[in-house]
């Protein structure tokens, strides 16, 4: 950093002058009094004069923060003297940045202001990476994250001055903890997923800033948290760190699930994107989620009119640009022309005859890797997509999606094409991405809940039958929640005699898995 | 078969949210009045 | 059918940090300031005793129902906090005033002899806090501008 010659030595003294400063019974209401003097104090050694020598100094500063913690991780025996000791410094560190950032620049100039935190920020979150960079398992969370979490506290009290910024205060914390997302810095991602739940980080962006605004940056901040998770959930044993991790992610989820409902259902299709397939319960968590204001009939009511439903036919908001994903651009433009025009039948031979390939040149095929040959995200996105645009053209005509009236079309052409032609690992993605879209009363459940039905009436082997089955099935074992549009789905399968479900050999293909159907048709009649 | 969720310290029933005495990520019970820091008059920080 | 995936080079390097970090895990009181008298510093109690807080013990019928020398503990011990706020409320509606300038709580003791726009004169009983214990003072002045 080549700092100027007793740069560092200056900033220490005057960090450590603040810190008796702060700590004095006379300090005034939030210090400003000592921090009336202490601005003197940094004016006369200049460490305020040049944006250059800011940027130094509240390096350093974080630096000697950081080492004190280290030594004090090093030298007090417990958890409690570690923490009285480190927190000496930092709160008082994080008090100054506040009061720093409070008063630069005049009282309305949120600019200055914001512009400050999101150097010190910045600032903050360069020396943590760079220490997680030199320390590897060394690596400490403790002094990044009291600065973090005490500095978003600071700047959320009840004062006029933050109010007219906090939205700005937000979003820079936001991007610092995308800057610092756990794939980014593993070592934080503890402390990151508790900064990320604090019931006042929670608060302020999912409920108190207005006009949802602060929703699109969260849910950024949950996808960056599945991405990370998703190797390690890949596989069924899950090691007891990412255990924690994941156990501490349903709790947060759990949480959203029962005050903000709503922000899991316009953002489930981005979080079930990221989220492993087999990572089931959490999913299902997700697809639970259903507005606050709607009330769900029983699925097991006997002779449910799903088409009756009052919202059936509403669509559901999607805050995912999934069509964007369907890429590259020929690709969307020969899919558009075959779903107008049922033709040229090439693009659906293409399906048909050289899936695998097609599919590779769809890109679906990204590696050889055993178990990740699909694009899963593009997969997703033409599911969706083939999905929304036949609800569009079914509600123009008038109708409401059925049996009858989704059939031989060129919407159910893609997936009967998909269904048949690709192998298990591919249709199983496949039949997935249609049980995604299975969730509360909306027209994409009653339209996909259809296509699967629909799939299975007129499935041309018991292969694709016993997938489908087992997709629903396995999202139905897991413990609780499970989305109210799987579960009408399933009951429709094992009650409508027109699947013909009992007479299939897989139905009773060992004891347990028998019981388990008749248990599930008992709970049904 | 995943986990029972109703046991992970959240009161699922609870009529008032969740969020505003979540005790974390990693606490097995919400926070309790005295774990909350609250902006009282400076009046009362008697100190 | 998907199978397991082995974990690449780059995400072993990231489960070892996770790994790292696994033993050195936030504590709750991480994101909370400092109690210089009251530290959150978990303690094992016998199984047997209450291991949860009773529901509902965050709202105020709860503290309602707690004694005046509890809401006073909880006044001085635990400031800066909801609790603390939550006992102020509780002790006004049981009619005790807080005199910002000696930081005690007052309770008329009987009606005031004067009752001016400024301030009121009387008996009255106040909790003080250095001796631990309720008090009663004639002829004291309550000067209105130190009400919180």
């Amino acid at each position: 950093y080549d700092d100027p010659h007793g740069l560092p030595e200056k900033t220490e003294y005057l960090l450590q002058e603040w810190v008796a400063m702060y700590h004095l019974p006379n300090a005034g209401r939030d210090s400003s009094k000592a921090f009336g003097h202490f601005v003197t104090q940094m004016s006369l050694h200049g460490v305020l004069k040049t944006d250059d020598l800011i940027t130094r100094f509240f390096r350093l500063c974080t630096q000697f923060c950081v080492d004190i913690s280290y030594r004090a991780l090093a030298s007090e025996p417990t958890a409690d003297l570690i923490r009285s000791k480190a927190f000496h410094t930092l709160d008082a560190y994080v008090r100054l940045i506040a009061l720093l950032i409070k008063h630069s620049g005049d009282a309305n100039n949120g600019v200055t202001k914001v512009n400050l935190l999101n150097k010190v920020l910045g600032i903050v979150a360069g020396v943590l990476l760079q220490d997680q960079e030199v320390r590897g398992a060394e690596f400490q969370q403790l002094a990044y994250h009291r600065i973090l979490i005490m500095l978003f506290l600071e700047l959320n009290a009840p004062e006029q001055v933050l109010d007219s910024i906090n939205f700005q205060v937000l979003t820079a914390f936001c991007h610092t903890l995308h800057i610092l997302r756990p794939a980014k810095a593993p070592g934080f991602a503890y402390a990151w997923l508790e900064i990320v739940s604090h019931r006042v980080f929670i608060g302020r962006l999912l409920s108190i800033t207005p006009q949802q605004k602060g929703w699109g940056m969260y849910a950024q901040l949950l996808i960056d948290l599945f991405k990370f998770l998703a190797p390690f959930l890949r596989n069924a044993e899950l090691s007891k760190p990412v255990s924690m991790l994941y156990k501490g992610t349903l709790r947060v989820l759990l949480v959203l699930l029962h005050d903000f409902p709503e922000f899991l259902c316009d953002y489930h299709y981005g979080f079930c994107d990221v989220i492993p397939p087999n990572c089931i319960q959490m999913r299902n968590l997700i697809l639970s989620a259903f507005p606050r204001n709607m009330r769900l009939p029983d699925p097991f009511t006997p002779n449910l009119k799903v088409d009756m439903l009052p919202e059936i036919s509403h669509a559901p908001r999607v805050l995912t640009h999934f069509a964007a994903m369907i890429q590259p651009p020929t690709l969307k433009k020969d899919l558009d022309s075959y779903l107008k025009t049922r033709g040229p039948v090439t693009f659906l031979s293409e399906l048909r005859s050289v899936v695998q390939v097609h599919v590779s040149s769809m890109n679906l095929h990204v590696s050889p890797e055993p178990g990740m040959h699909y694009n899963l995200p593009l997969l997703n996105a033409l599911v969706l997509y083939v999905g929304t645009q036949a609800i569009q053209s079914i509600q123009t005509k008038g109708l409401s999606p059925s049996m009858a009236t989704i059939g031989h079309s060129s919407y159910m052409d893609i997936f009967q094409s998909l269904a048949v032609n690709l192998d298990t690992e591919g249709r199983y993605l496949f039949i997935n991405a249609i049980a995604n879209q299975l969730r509360y009363p909306n027209s994409h459940t009653h339209y996909f809940s259809c296509v699967l039905l629909c799939l299975f009436a007129e499935a041309n082997s018991e292969a694709i039958q016993e997938q489908i089955t087992r997709v629903l099935l396995e999202r139905l074992i897991v413990n609780r929640p499970h989305p109210w549009g799987l579960l009408i789905t399933f009951i429709e399968l094992i009650k409508n005699p027109v699947f013909k479900f009992w007479n299939h050999e897989f139905v009773h293909c060992a004891p347990e898995i028998e019981k388990l159907f008749e248990s599930v048709a008992r709970s049904c009649m | 078969l995943g986990s029972d969720l109703t046991t992970l310290g959240l009161n699922l029933n609870s009529p008032e949210p969740l969020y505003n005495n979540f005790g974390g990520p990693w606490a097995e019970n919400p926070c309790r009045p005295q774990d909350i820091d609250f902006h009282v008059p400076p009046e009362y920080l008697t100190n | 059918p998907l199978g397991p995936v082995a974990l690449s080079k780059e995400q072993q390097i990231q489960h070892q940090s996770l790994e790292a970090a696994f033993y050195h895990m936030p504590h709750p009181s991480d994101s909370e300031r400092l109690r210089h008298y009251l530290p959150r510093s978990p303690y094992m109690t016998p199984p047997y005793y209450p291991q949860s807080v009773p529901l509902a013990s965050d709202s105020l019928d709860f503290f309602h129902r707690l004694s005046t020398e509890t809401l006073f503990f909880i006044f001085y011990y635990l400031e800066g906090t909801k609790a603390q706020y939550l006992a102020a409320k509780a002790l006004k509606k049981q009619s005790w005033r807080f005199h910002t300038k000696y930081m005690m709580w007052f309770q008329r003791h009987e009606e005031p002899k004067t009752i001016t726009e400024e301030y009121e004169q009387g008996t009255y009983i106040y909790f003080d806090y250095e001796k631990w214990g309720q008090r009663k003072k004639e002829g004291f002045t309550f000067e209105y501008r130190f009400l919180e």
